[in-house]
């Protein structure tokens, strides 16, 4: 079988004056990072679903990128991840929502897919069912960048919610 | 947000999105990433879907579901079913943008905003790695 894989790291409108030559280069490198890493994966013989977390693990740990570390911030200027995985073979599925400590959310919602009879499991369910699992938690704050902080405050000061990256700004009125 | 479709040797197709949601959100607000048939889906009758964007109009538009379902029984590819399903996110007022690969390994990167931070490896081991 043909092997591929493909990723995002989220969509809207780039803000030219917020995109330098430095940070373009860094998303580039770090997409080509976590590319190259699911691919190496599926070429070794291993399975999309590792191929899948590997990369989205990448992205997570990544300051660039609205999901684990570097995560947009709430109202009340707090970090609220959330994940799901699925599995072509079988349609099974895992997911959580509302975590505030799951360091990789994407390894929480395959073990949920894995380790529950649930498809879903949100906030402090979530977050008790990862430390059941053995599952690495962090504290909110480590989540939390600077970037993001002064994001949410002028949102707030707007009123205002934006469903995309700051430097893809699109500020949309819920 | 951010998210992965693969498919491996075996023709097994996974898809998986992760997110901190919106900015300023509140009330326990929960977009489209963890809503299995809106922002992630993966069936190897037809293919993986990963979605990003405003996640109110990715559920009422069922949009990782709604491709697989345009090419299971509409027979179209998996390029034009993402296209139609971000036409429908239009409509309702919403944007975003969708990766997703067939159970062949053909690609589709398709997005209605000025951007979308993506990134392709096929079967020939090409890297594609694009921003706008």
């Amino acid at each position: 079988n043909n092997i591929a894989i493909v990723i995002h790291g989220g969509a809207g409108t780039i803000l030219k004056e917020n995109m330098t030559p430095e940070l373009e280069s860094a998303y580039l490198q770090k997409l080509e990072e976590a590319v190259k890493t699911g691919y190496q994966i599926l070429q070794e013989g291993g399975t999309s679903q590792k191929a899948v977390e590997e990369t989205i693990k990448i992205m997570e740990n990544s300051p660039l990128f609205n999901a684990g570390v570097g995560a947009v911030l709430t109202n009340d200027e707090t970090v609220s991840l959330d994940a799901s995985f699925m599995e072509g073979s079988n349609l099974n599925a895992g997911a959580i929502a509302g975590s505030k400590y799951i360091k990789n959310p994407i390894s929480a919602a395959i073990s949920v897919m894995d380790d529950s009879p649930h498809v879903l499991l949100s906030s402090e369910g979530a977050d008790e069912f990862a430390i059941k699992m053995g599952l690495d938690t962090m504290p909110n704050s480590y989540f939390i960048t600077e970037r993001r902080l002064n994001s949410v405050r002028r949102a707030k000061k707007n009123d205002e919610l934006s469903f995309v990256d700051p430097f893809i700004n699109d500020y949309k009125y819920g | 947000t951010v998210g992965c479709v693969a498919i491996d040797k075996n023709g097994n197709i996974s898809s998986g999105t992760s997110t901190g949601g919106t900015t300023n959100k509140k009330w326990g607000r929960i977009g489209d990433a963890p809503i299995i048939g809106a922002g992630t889906y993966a069936n190897n009758n037809c293919c993986g879907i990963s979605a990003t964007g405003w996640g109110e109009h990715f559920i009422r538009n069922v949009v990782a579901y709604d491709i697989a379902a345009q090419m299971m029984y509409n027979d179209k590819s998996i390029t034009e079913a993402s296209r139609e399903s971000l036409e429908k996110v239009m409509k309702t007022g919403g944007d975003g943008g969708v990766i997703g690969l067939d159970k062949n390994g053909n690609v589709s990167m398709e997005f209605n905003t000025a951007g979308m931070y993506r990134a392709f490896i096929g079967n020939d081991g090409e890297l594609t790695v694009k921003i706008y």
